[in-house]
């Protein structure tokens, strides 16, 4: 569903060139776990980024469900972040003027639901986040876990089919962190396709493949299970 | 050096309260390297914030090295703040005007240093996270690892002699954050007093005291070399 040909991504700063992203052929099939490994500033929120159609790369190719991203209209493109991929950033982005529930609201708006539809979806992952008793609570009234979770909530309200998590349980305890993993866990085994940057082997374990970055560059890749 | 009598934080919202804080009394001797750790929401950040002199509690008393908090001056709190204690924040709190560099000269500069002084000092903590090739770029321009490093940069280059970090590493790879937790162990073998909050028992090991919260309050405490 994901496929990368020499996928590059250069900043330039002043007579300087960093290559965040500095080639990556990836192949990724519908319905695989994968989880993304490598040092601080290997290039994989670049990466995801790129894939979630974010940010557009300085060179190569991204094709999704077999479509070249660089072809698509803008339509198209806001169809793709909105509907089919869900996206947890790995400081969280939230609007910090609307309540936990509003922000979680917001993808569904572009997905076209009724109001009566997006309040009970955002209910509902909020819930799944253990969230209930604080989804009015703006963006400053949570603690780090919590905004973390809100971030959550919002990648996952829409039902997307693809799901990318840039280090999604990095301010959770662990037994927060084992119940996020159990939520993605089960929206794996319903055939959605899961991509997860993590820093910690053991989160890690619960993906189906590991890749690990440096540099920019794939360094290895290998199946797990 | 740190001593909370009956500390407490309460946030009103509608009709709720919120006891994020609910009566800790606490006793931190100098030297001393806690780690602090509890589910989210249980308001660990909140209690560092009390501590830091950053926030003001609802109720309770709070000494920092004998003297009453809430009786200081402005300039006494400031230096408190400045000076004596370093902070890393779980949400980095960086300028996003400024370069990692400028960032994190500007406790140095309460602290009435020259400018070349303010150069120096920063330059050496920048160096001590390994981000001297990124001492240049502002925080959107880095990567999310980089951004905590240049919070942790910012909370140890005017060598305070208390460190309070909230979760330092949630967003690094096991090789750096080893590297900062070295940096802090050498703090803390030279008088230092360290309390750190964290998820991980990984790192909650190079404590000498743990201390976990629940709802706000203490519920266990034990020394763990
Ligand atoms: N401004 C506020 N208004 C209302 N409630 C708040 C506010 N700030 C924090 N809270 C609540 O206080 C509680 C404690 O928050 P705190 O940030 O201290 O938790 P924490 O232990 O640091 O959690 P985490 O591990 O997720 O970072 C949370 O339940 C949070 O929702
Ligand atoms: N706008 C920018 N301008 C210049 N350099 C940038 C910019 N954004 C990112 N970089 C650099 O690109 C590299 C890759 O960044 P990226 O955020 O992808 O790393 P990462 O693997 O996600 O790291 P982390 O684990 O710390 O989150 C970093 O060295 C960073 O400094
Ligand atoms: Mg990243
Ligand atoms: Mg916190």
């Amino acid at each position: 569903v994901i496929q990368t040909y020499g996928l590059r991504k250069t900043y330039v700063m002043g007579d300087q060139e960093i290559h965040a992203v500095d080639g990556i052929d990836m192949s990724i099939k519908y319905g695989e776990y994968v989880a993304l490994m490598g040092p601080s500033g290997s290039g994989k929120s670049t990466f995801m980024n790129l894939i979630g159609a974010l940010d557009t790369p300085t060179a190569g190719d991204y094709f999704i469900a077999g479509q070249l991203i660089s072809t698509m209209s803008d339509d198209e493109l806001a169809h793709i972040r909105n509907k089919e991929i869900g996206f947890v950033f790995q400081t969280f982005n939230l609007l910090p003027r609307l309540t936990a529930l509003q922000n979680v609201e917001l993808p569904l708006i572009y997905a076209g639901l009724s109001p009566e539809q997006r309040l009970e979806k955002a209910r509902h992952a909020l819930q799944q986040v253990d969230l209930t008793p604080r989804m009015y609570h703006k963006p400053s009234e949570l603690s780090g876990g919590q905004r973390q979770r809100v971030a959550i909530a919002r990648a996952l309200a829409g039902d997307p089919s693809i799901i990318l998590a840039d280090e999604p349980t990095g301010n959770l305890d662990s037994a927060t962190s084992n119940e996020i993993m159990g939520v993605i866990d089960v929206l794996h085994r319903q055939g959605n396709t899961i991509i997860l940057v993590t820093h910690e082997p053991d989160i890690a374990v619960y993906a189906h493949r590991v890749v690990h970055l440096r540099d920019g560059k794939v360094e290895k890749d290998e199946s797990i299970k």
